[in-house]
């Protein structure tokens, strides 16, 4: 079987003095993955290192360049899958750490659940040695520019971002 | 959102999904990424999944088992990528996008949302796009 990998950035508004910069961060990602895949790794693998590549760059909304909530911090979600054995681990809501993709394959791989959320995710992310991210590291000056301004519009979130990521 | 999904040398497919969600969301929030199904699914006998947009939505439809669900009837990964975000449109109004591998080595990246950053490698061979027709 030849191995292939695709990755995604989100379906957000991409600004177009920016679009180079997601171009760029997705092929980063994507050699990553594949790398792993020629290789000989796992696909399973090759997609938590492709994510990881994009957690790690701050254009994209997930790990360091999340967005804020409506009280100025980050929450995060993610999930992963092995398509062999239809094992799954998530978590969600999960705050200060860089990576929340590596907690989900260790929710997967070392509990009997599915999802942890919130307090449970961060307990199990020091029980596991994930090292602690001040939250103020994951923001980023455009992420907290976009809270601001959506504060002082007093809009309403939801409905202004129909169809993002 | 970020997301992948790959199948390996031995057949064996993943997906994995990554989020902060929505700006100035709600404290405890959260969207589609970490529902299986809905922000992602893989499954050897069909494929893999990964989906972004807004998160509501695509958790009222389960948008990525929803996709393979139209594949395991048949379709190409185009075909139901197409499928599952016009159901998503028409049912709920709304919008996002998925990437997809079948246990062909068939992949695709759609959407319906104006934009998506995604890439994919095959044979070697980089593809990458953001805007519709790339």
């Amino acid at each position: 079987m030849k191995p292939v990998i695709v990755v995604h950035g989100g379906a957000g508004k991409i600004v177009k003095e920016l679009d180079e910069t997601y171009r760029l961060g997705v092929k980063r990602a994507v050699l990553k993955g594949y790398d792993v895949l020629r290789q000989g790794g796992s696909a399973l693998t090759a997609v938590e290192e492709a994510v990881i590549v994009m957690e790690d760059e701050p254009i994209f909304n997930a790990g360091h360049g999340s967005v804020l909530n409506e009280k100025g911090y980050i929450e995060m979600d993610a999930i992963i899958m092995d398509g062999k054995n239809l094992d799954s681990g998530a978590v969600s809501a999960v705050r200060n750490i860089a990576n929340p993709i590596k907690l989900a394959r260790l929710v997967m791989e070392k509990t009997d659940h599915m999802l942890l959320t919130c307090e449970g995710a961060t307990l199990f992310a020091k029980a596991q040695g994930i090292p602690e991210t001040p939250n103020d590291t994951l923001i980023t000056e455009r992420s907290r520019k976009r809270w601001m301004k959506n504060l002082k519009e007093n809009s309403n979130p939801i409905a202004d971002q129909i169809g993002l990521g | 959102t970020v997301g992948a999904v790959a199948i390996d040398c031995e057949g064996n497919m993943a997906c994995a999904t990554s989020t902060g969600g929505l700006t100035n969301k709600m404290v405890g929030r959260v969207g589609d990424t970490a529902c299986i199904g809905s922000g992602g699914y893989a499954d050897n006998n069909v494929g893999a999944v990964s989906t972004t947009g807004h998160g509501e939505s695509i958790m009222k439809v389960i948008l990525a088992r929803l996709i393979l669900h139209y594949m395991e009837q048949g379709k190409s990964p185009e075909e139901a990528a197409d499928a599952g975000l016009n159901y998503m449109k028409s049912r709920v109004e709304g919008t996002g996008g998925a990437i997809i591998v079948n246990s062909s080595g068939d992949w695709t990246a759609k959407f319906s949302t104006n934009q998506m950053s995604w890439a994919a490698v095959k044979d070697d061979q980089l593809h990458i796009g953001i805007y519709h027709g790339e």
